[in-house]
C-alpha cells in the first residue's frame, strides 16, 4: 500500500 | 513546477487545439477516433474530479476545467456535428474499448494509493485509463496507413504532453526528497513507450518539411 502522496500535477 | 511539466502542459493544450481547430474549425473528424476522445473524456471527468474539493493551484483548476471542457467538447461535435459525423469512419474506428476499460477498472480497485479511498480508486483507474487511451487513435491510424497532417501534429503533441511529464518526475525525483509516485510513473511509461513507432514515422516524414504527412506502414 503506497503512502499518499498530494496530487499537485494534472 | 518546473520546466518540463510547464512544457508538457502546454503541448497538452497545443493537443487540443489541434484537435479542436480540426474538429470544430475544419468541420472534420476523419482519421480521428472517437473513441480515444471518449475514453480521455473518462479520464479527465474521472480524474478531475477532485476540483469539487482540491484546490491545489489556480494553474491546475483553470488546466483541468480546461481538459474536461475540451474534451466533452470534442465527443460532443464528434457524435453530434452534422459535417463532423460525415466524415468519421465508425467501422474503422472498431478498437474493442471494454478490453481496456474493465482491466483498468480492476486495476484501480486493486492498486492505488490507498485502499479505503474510493477516489483513490477512481484517480488510479484514470491514470491507468490514460495509459491505453491512444491505442484506439493509433490503431485508425494504422489502419488508413495515411496520416493527415493536422492529425499528425495532433498526436505528436499528445505523445510529447506525456513524454515531457516523464523528465518532470525525473527531475523531482532527483530534486525533491523521498518523491515518488509509482503509479503515474509506470503508467506514463506504458502510455509514451505506445506512442514510439509514431515518434519514429512522424519524424521521418517532418524532417523532409513540416507539411508532409505521415505514412504509417
Amino acid at each position: 500500500e503506497e503512502e499518499e502522496e498530494e496530487k499537485d500535477e494534472l | 513546477m518546473n520546466i518540463f511539466r510547464f512544457l508538457g502542459d502546454m503541448s497538452h493544450i497545443l493537443s487540443f487545439l489541434l484537435l479542436l481547430h480540426k474538429i470544430v474549425g475544419g468541420k472534420s473528424a476523419a482519421g480521428i477516433s472517437l473513441r480515444t476522445a471518449e475514453m480521455y473524456a473518462i479520464v479527465f471527468c474521472t480524474r478531475y474530479i477532485d476540483l469539487l474539493w482540491n484546490f491545489a493551484s489556480l494553474y491546475n483548476y483553470l488546466l483541468k476545467l480546461l481538459f474536461i471542457g475540451a474534451s466533452l467538447t470534442i465527443v460532443y461535435f464528434m457524435r453530434y456535428g452534422p459535417s463532423q459525423k460525415a466524415t468519421y469512419n465508425a467501422d474503422e474506428d472498431a478498437f474493442p474499448v471494454q478490453y481496456l476499460i474493465a482491466p483498468c477498472a480492476v486495476l484501480g480497485v486493486l492498486i492505488n494509493q490507498d485502499h479505503s479511498s474510493p477516489f483513490e480508486m477512481v484517480w488510479a483507474f484514470s491514470i491507468y485509463l490514460e495509459a491505453v487511451a491512444i491505442l484506439p487513435q493509433l490503431f485508425l491510424l494504422q489502419k488508413q496507413g495515411e496520416v493527415e497532417n493536422l492529425t499528425s501534429h495532433y498526436v505528436f503533441a499528445l505523445g510529447a504532453y506525456r513524454a515531457l511529464y516523464l523528465l518532470n518526475w525525473m527531475f523531482r525525483f532527483m530534486t525533491e526528497p523521498d518523491y515518488q509516485q509509482r503509479i503515474v510513473w509506470l503508467s506514463g511509461l506504458v502510455q509514451t513507450a505506445l506512442y514510439c513507432d509514431f515518434f519514429y514515422h512522424y519524424y521521418q516524414s517532418k524532417k523532409g518539411g513540416l507539411n508532409k504527412s505521415v505514412k504509417l506502414p
